[in-house]
Order: structure tokens, then sequence, then C-alpha cells
């Protein structure tokens, strides 16, 4: 499940969206124990200025990505703007059985998008 | 180590998950173990998440690829439950001495990239209430299981001090070194004697808390960090 884009498009400034990955969804929920899905969430959003400048306890600015979008306002035609990508990420846990029956909990880095800035 | 991925999402996600297969039919129900979810619940750090972007207090400050509660390194934890009989061993009973048992734990599931960093055998014994009653003075032993009815060296002896709670005894570095891969399979005897008295106690329940690092899913920048 994932929050619906106003409009259409990237909608506004690159941040990070919801998205929300059901085990159930994928047919998993009978040997998958906990949890029943997790907010993996996704980046989406302009990394044009002014929205490349972080905000107030935003994640760090790249000044390669503020000189791309400097030279995109200037000439649109010569590079792309910067994107828009996982700038934080958080680990999730997972407690299963597996077909050896055995209970097993297994910890995975990286997994959750907690913050989002122009690369 | 996986065959290739079928088509398809879910096997892409699990094979990102590090796993070969989703496990076949709905597995056997049994009840998970309390110390599963105590590290379930201490690891998640979703369980408080309510938007993007926020992250409970302390969820950052885990340290990656480091099972805390338990001290040692590792992403991946086992509850391996006893695959033997737990029938005593016949021969001990017959001479009047109290059971032997053998206790066998399959660990096929544990890729051989995986590096053991703790094992912690835990023990369930039951007896009538006079020799539950018994204090201190009792010893574990713990035997390699040679083939057949046999029993190989011993390989570790404890002093059991209460039988009211689990017996925990560490198998890493006693059932096989620290330096090696887990074993495909554990095949153990073991045999609790009180040194007073012949009180006899019977095996409950035997399992295996293995914790292991793959180092495959703990990234580089994830240790740096530590």
């Amino acid at each position: 499940e994932a929050d619906p884009v106003v409009g259409g498009g990237p909608g506004g400034s690159c941040r990070a969206r919801r998205l929300y990955v059901s085990f159930r969804e994928v047919g998993w929920h009978r040997w998958v124990i906990a949890p029943r899905g997790f907010l993996a969430n996704y980046c989406q959003g302009h990394c044009s200025l002014p929205a490349t400048l972080p905000g107030p306890g935003g994640p760090p600015t790249l000044n390669h990505a503020v000189l791309r979008a400097l030279m995109y306002s200037a000439a649109p035609g010569a590079a792309g703007l910067p994107c828009c990508v996982p700038a934080r990420l958080s680990p999730i846990s997972v407690l299963f059985f597996d077909n050896s029956d055995n209970v097993v909990l297994r910890h995975y880095e990286d997994m959750v998008v907690d913050e989002c800035g122009c690369r | 180590a996986c065959a290739p991925a079928a088509p398809g999402p879910a096997a892409a996600l699990l094979q990102a998950l590090g796993l070969c297969d989703a496990p076949q039919g709905a597995p056997k129900p049994r009840p998970v173990p309390p110390v599963m979810w105590r590290l379930f619940r201490r690891r998640d750090p979703q369980e408080a998440r309510v938007s993007p972007g926020r992250t409970p207090p302390g969820a950052t400050l885990r340290r990656p690829c480091h099972v805390e509660e338990l001290g040692v390194a590792g992403n991946i934890v086992r509850h391996v439950p006893d695959r033997g009989t737990r029938a005593g061993i016949p021969e001990s009973a017959a001479a009047g001495q109290c059971s032997r048992w053998t206790v066998v734990f399959d660990l096929s599931a544990v890729e051989p990239t995986e590096q053991p960093s703790r094992a912690r055998l835990e023990l369930r014994f039951a007896a009538e209430e006079a020799a539950m009653g018994i204090e201190g003075d009792w010893e574990l032993s713990l035997a390699q299981a040679a083939e057949g009815t046999g029993v190989g060296p011993v390989l570790l002896r404890q002093a059991v001090v209460s039988l009211g709670t689990p017996v925990r005894a560490e198998l890493l570095g006693a059932a096989w070194s620290h330096n090696t891969s887990v074993p495909r399979s554990l095949h153990l005897v073991l045999a609790l004697r009180h040194r007073a008295t012949s009180a006899c106690v019977h095996l409950a329940e035997a399992s295996l808390l293995l914790v292991t690092l793959d180092p495959r899913l703990c990234h580089p920048l994830a240790r740096l960090r530590r």
C-alpha cells in the first residue's frame, strides 16, 4: 500500500512517502510470525531549488546536488536534476518458522526509509 | 548458495532477504518460545513507528549486526527444538543408574557462510517433588553421541545448582570449536547426577538457541557506523 501522490507525477519536493509492505500480500503470512508487514516507505519529489537545500533538521546537503540544481536552473538541457533518494535508513527484524520448523529471528539492515535527500 | 530465483517479486524479495525459498505449506503449529518474542520485540523499532521519517528514541542507537540482549555479534537467532526421542538410554537404567538421554538438533538450515557466536543449550527437567527439592550438587555431563547407542568423549561437565529453572550450557567451544562452521546436526548424550543421593529426574524439554552472523547481510557501512 502506498500513499497516492497528489496530482500524479512526483508531487512536491523530495521527501519520504508512506509505503507499507504486507507479508500477507506476498503469501508469507503462514510462516512469518511477526511483523505482519512493515513500513518501508519510498522517496519521491522534486530536487530543484530550493527543495535541494535542506530544511531545518533535514538530511545534510551534498554540494554536488546544489551545483546540479543551479546548473539546471541556468541551463535545463545540460544535465538533469539531482535524484530524490534515501538519505537515512533503519533496520527491521522478522520472526518466522523455517523449513525445519525452527523459530528464526533475522535482522535486516537498511530496510526502512526514514529520510530522503537530493543526491 | 540459492538456486536461481523463480520469476516474480515474492521470490526476488525472498532472495533479497537471504532466504533460499519460502517454507513449503503451513509449518507445524508450535508455540513461539518466549525468549524469541522478547528478542523480536526488543529489536524491531517499527513497533512504535507511526509515520515516515520518525524513529522511536534509542532505536537508531542499536549496534547493527549485534544481539545486545545476548551480548554477541549476530544477525540471525534460531530456536532449534530437540528432534530426539528424549527416551532414556536403556542400559543405564538397567544398571540402576539414572537415565542418560540423547538429544538431536537439526542445524541443516544454517548456511556455511554463517559464523556462530553463541550456542546455548537449554534443558528443562521434571521429577517427583522430592527430587526437585534437592538443591545443589547436581552435575550435568554432556558427550558426543557415537554410532548406535554408544557414547563418545565427554565434552562438558557443569555443576547445576537448581532444577527449578531451565539449566543452560554453552556449547560453542565445547560441542564444536569457535572458528569452525556450524555442523549440519548435533547428536549429544546428556546425563544428570546428584553427587550425594541416587535421586533421578527426567528430561522434559531440550532446545538450542543459536546465534550466527551472516556477513552478507551485514553491510560494511553498518559495521562502520558501529
